[in-house]
């Protein structure tokens, strides 16, 4: 049997719907299932199979060429990168950056690793006690500056005491900012120069529907990320921001957030994604 | 862009148009592509599509209104169904508590509310019912300090529940108590629970949702589920100054049957304003 245009229609819209449920950005559901159009259109298929089935296929195919980009090991990147390993949270407001540097540190104190984060976002109220109180309950070195200082200043001197103590890793903590401020932008730009990051870490939220389109575009544009940890993936999220943010940047998806403790973050599986979305 | 061809369309009522029926199909089609990229429930966006492309087909347009039009005086009917109204916010000794989602932006949005009430002549204080996140009361305290807003709290404890009892008998002689909590989400049963205890100590006049305008399709379940737990009677759209529409704010107004109360466009105390529906549906539809 050789598949037409019609007899795809149905399926790939029941599909097209499944993404868009799961929060995949409308401009990045709609070119997946172009695509699986394209490659589908004339192809023969089996009689026992349903086209539902050979459509569904396609799409688990599509979406782990997605997923699957570009990996990166976090833990053989730390263990063989040259020290210190220096690397920078960015992303818009409130989507857990100090919150998965602390479960970060906490896994690198596991592994053995000598850790300092650097208070890094001097703009919002409570920002450093609040990084600070973490570091105390880890036992790990801080570094801060007072409220208002040059967050570039802050992390660069991480980064001297990082070398002048043998320390293994800096995790450098930012300030929330919206992609559509330019002088922020800016200064995360400057940031970038000064600090040069080992990698740059992009933190968005499981919960973020199509603006997660944007912002990946805009911060990826302002300072090349090197992959995404996505944070509150427990609170029942299908998590279609990961493959928005994954399509945009090409950089995986190192992390999911999976709690507000130290311990709820694990490592991104394609698959975890699959099953949301066909649950 | 629609949002501006929408004001048009509201505006011009000159001689009689007649049903174009690909044109109808089109702008719906368009409409449809701009709810859900602006984060309305996906299932809302399919319901009212139909409900707007039936009534764009068995409605007469005004005289001189063109097919695109008078699709687009449907549209902007059917969402200020939903939207239309902002929660009344009375000028009076009132206690007011803030839910939502973790990172939605309750703690800084308190103290917006807290200026807001200030700026009227009444007497604000905020009470930190914050157990959880570190630092919670040195950002509030820090807010408050700026603003000259009284606030209560006690660091050391974890009993969110003792402290929002304590605070509000602290707090008794200011006019406006606001009680900032903890962020959590539906799943998170102990947390619900906090805060159906935190409820039952005093009838707050209002219980208002903090959204994030870029949450997805998450906002609907979420919405319900507090509304199930505590009764919400307005909700807060955060983080407007970006590029996030807002969509998810719609289907939580309509599955609590409530309004939208205030945004909130950037992170200083003056980022506060009054929600306006006509702005709020322009921009929706970009
Ligand atoms: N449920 C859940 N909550 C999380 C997760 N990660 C972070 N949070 C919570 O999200 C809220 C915001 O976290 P922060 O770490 O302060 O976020 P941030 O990005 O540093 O915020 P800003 O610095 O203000 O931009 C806190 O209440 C965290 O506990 C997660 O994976 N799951
Ligand atoms: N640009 C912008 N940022 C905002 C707005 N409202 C809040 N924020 C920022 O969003 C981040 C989170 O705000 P919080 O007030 O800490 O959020 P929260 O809901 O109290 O967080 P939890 O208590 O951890 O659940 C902070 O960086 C705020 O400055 C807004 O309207 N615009
Ligand atoms: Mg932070
Ligand atoms: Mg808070």
């Amino acid at each position: 049997v050789v598949l037409t245009e019609k007899d795809l229609e149905g399926p790939l819209w029941e599909l097209e719907m499944a993404l868009l449920e799961s929060d995949v950005a409308l401009p990045v559901a709609e070119s997946i299932i172009a695509t699986i159009k394209a490659d589908l259109t004339g192809q023969h298929k089996k009689l026992l199979h349903s086209t539902g089935d050979v459509a569904q296929d396609a799409l688990v195919d599509a979406i782990s060429k997605i997923l699957n980009v570009n990996t990166l090991d976090f833990d053989e990147y730390v263990r063989n990168h040259a020290r210190p390993v220096v690397i920078s949270f960015i992303g818009v407001n409130g989507t857990g950056k100090t919150t998965t540097i602390a479960k970060l540190a906490e896994r690198l104190k596991e592994q053995k690793y000598g850790v300092v984060i650097a208070a890094g976002d001097t703009f919002r109220a409570g920002a450093i006690e609040q990084l600070e109180r973490h570091a105390d309950r880890l036992g790990v070195k801080m570094i801060k500056h007072q409220q208002g200082a040059d967050p570039a200043a802050v992390i660069y001197d991480a980064v001297q005491y990082a070398k002048n103590n043998k320390k293994d890793v800096v995790l450098a903590d930012t300030a929330g900012r919206l992609h559509t401020n330019v002088n922020l932008m800016e200064q995360l730009k400057k940031i970038g120069r000064v600090v040069r990051p080992d990698l740059t870490i992009f933190v968005d939220e499981a919960i973020a529907g199509n603006d997660a389109v944007e912002r990946a575009r805009l911060f990826n544009d302002a300072v090349p990320v090197s992959g995404t940890i996505l944070t509150k993936a427990d609170a029942d999220a299908k998590g279609g921001a990961a493959i928005s943010i994954a399509h945009i940047t090409g950089k995986p998806i190192l992390f999911l957030g999976v709690g507000q403790e130290y311990k709820d973050l694990k490592k991104f599986e394609t698959q975890w994604f699959l099953d949301r979305l066909f649950e | 862009n629609l949002g501006n061809s929408l004001k048009d369309a509201v505006k011009k009522l000159a001689n009689a148009g007649k049903i174009d029926r690909q044109v109808i199909d089109e702008v719906v089609k368009d409409i449809q592509r701009a709810m859900i990229q602006a984060d309305v429930n996906v299932r809302l966006v399919m319901k009212l599509s139909s409900q707007i492309k039936n009534r764009a087909l068995t409605e007469a347009p005004p005289a001189g209104m063109d097919s695109r039009e008078h699709v687009l005086r449907i549209v902007y009917t059917e969402l200020v169904n939903i939207v239309g109204k902002t929660t009344p916010i009375a000028l009076e000794p009132q206690t007011i508590m803030m839910v939502g989602l973790q990172g939605s932006g309750k703690t800084t949005t308190t103290s917006k509310i807290a200026r807001f009430f200030s700026r009227k002549g009444l007497k604000p204080a905020v009470i930190c019912a914050d157990t959880y996140r570190p630092g919670a009361y040195d950002q509030l305290s820090q807010l408050c300090e700026k603003l000259g807003v009284p606030y209560y709290g006690e660091p050391g404890n974890k009993d969110a529940v003792a402290i929002v009892r304590n605070g509000l008998k602290a707090m008794a002689k200011y006019d406006v108590k606001i009680v900032d909590t903890a962020g959590r989400h539906a799943l998170e049963t102990d947390l619900i629970q906090e805060m159906k205890d935190i409820y039952a100590l005093t009838p707050f006049t209002h219980k208002l949702l903090v959204l994030d305008a870029a949450i997805g399709q998450q906002a609907s379940e979420q919405a319900k589920a507090f509304n199930d737990a505590i009764g919400i009677t307005g909700v807060v759209i955060t983080k407007l100054d970006g590029t996030a529409k807002g969509g998810g704010a719609l289907s939580a107004v309509s599955d609590t049957n409530t309004s939208i109360a205030f945004i909130g466009v950037g992170e200083t105390p003056d980022d506060l304003e009054r929600f306006d529906p006509d702005g709020f549906i322009s921009r929706l539809l970009g």
